[in-house]
């Protein structure tokens, strides 16, 4: 598993962020991020997806009452694919009953789904040599969150209690030394980096990192093991044809 | 009225002041002088809160005023997350245990 990973850097793999805004939608967001960059990955083609035909289209037809990512890949196979964003864009709301997943043309698909081990270090590996996937936290630290690493317990932030999916799109190591009270109290300790995740998250780029937000990695913060999540993009191959940038 | 000292008083002036610029960078308005008057309230709770989460937190993250510092916990989870609570994940079939050991 390389030292770090960020998929960020590399061109024309992650979409820009996107606003969720008052629809509970995030199940559908993160699962086209997903399919979209692995689409990148293993084609070298761009393209943008509709989410809206996953809340329009969804087998559980509740839209913007929320989903999940697994209901979105379902979906996604069932239609044989998912339209572009142009085509069918993103409204903010949705009905019940207004499918029009066979009034456009299919630009991507994907062959399956798969979920991951909970091991983080697996989906470390996973993550580098395949590119992004999904996880589903919970989010209870993210409403006051500006920056930074989020390095919880399971008192602070209940790994058993997700709700919110977002797109995993790399990890690395922040150099500083532990910022805690305890930490600069012992100053002949020697300053450890802090291992995190990089996510991407649909509150709109205000919010967060320009978009994103880190959480400490190696202690199932939040419960980012419980459902790590991806779609199958393209033929079962050894190596994508593009590597993580570090 | 106040039998808080001199300098404790502009404190609700101060944090109105803040909520004023939450306002105006989040492009936040309200219906009525009640639902600002809630709204403030709320915002002074969520600032604690994030206060609290900056001495609880174990890393480096930085908690303080976001796009939801205006929002109850109940309605950042209804507007923001995916609602449902899991039940189980599709195509995981339940494992039949046998009651004799040996039998699948």
């Amino acid at each position: 598993v390389p030292p770090t990973c960020d998929w960020r850097k590399a061109t024309n793999i992650i979409s820009s962020i996107r606003n969720q805004g008052n629809c509970a939608c995030c199940w559908a967001m993160a699962a086209v991020d997903n399919i979209q960059a692995l689409w990148s990955i293993n084609h070298h083609q761009r393209v943008d997806l509709s989410v809206q035909e996953l809340l329009d289209c969804n087998r559980c037809g509740n839209g913007c009452n929320g989903g999940f990512v697994w209901d979105a890949y379902i979906t996604v196979l069932n239609n044989s694919g998912l339209a572009s964003e142009k085509d069918y864009p993103f409204q903010g709301h949705w009905k019940p009953h207004r499918c029009l997943a066979k009034k456009y043309k299919k630009v991507a698909w994907i062959q399956d789904f798969t979920m991951l081990s909970s091991n983080e270090q697996a989906i470390a590996g996973y993550l580098a040599a395949h590119g992004p996937i999904t996880v589903t936290i919970n989010k209870k630290l993210l409403q006051n969150y500006q920056k930074g690493v989020i390095k919880a317990t399971p008192g602070s932030c209940d790994p058993h209690h997700v709700d919110h999916s977002v797109l995993l799109v790399g990890y690395g190591r922040e150099k500083r030394g532990m910022q805690t009270g305890m930490a600069l109290s012992h100053s002949r300790k020697p300053r450890r980096s802090t291992p995190y995740w990089i996510l991407k998250n649909s509150w709109g780029a205000q919010w967060g990192e320009k978009g994103y937000f880190r959480l400490y990695r190696g202690n199932n913060t939040c419960g980012i093991t419980k459902y790590p999540l991806t779609a199958r993009v393209g033929p079962l191959v050894k190596k994508p044809p593009i590597s993580c940038p570090p | 009225d106040s039998l808080l000292p001199k300098d404790a008083v502009p404190q609700p002036l101060e944090l109105k002041e803040v909520f004023k610029l939450f306002q105006i960078q989040f492009n936040r308005s309200y219906s009525n002088p009640a639902e600002y008057t809630r709204r403030l309230s709320i915002f002074a709770h969520n600032l604690a809160q994030a206060q609290w989460l900056q001495q609880e937190d174990l890393g480096t993250a930085e908690f303080g005023e976001t796009p939801f510092s205006d929002l109850t916990e109940e309605e950042f989870g209804q507007l923001y997350g995916h609602q449902r609570a899991p039940e189980r994940i599709p195509n995981m079939a339940k494992k039949i245990e046998s009651e004799k050991w040996g039998q699948s």
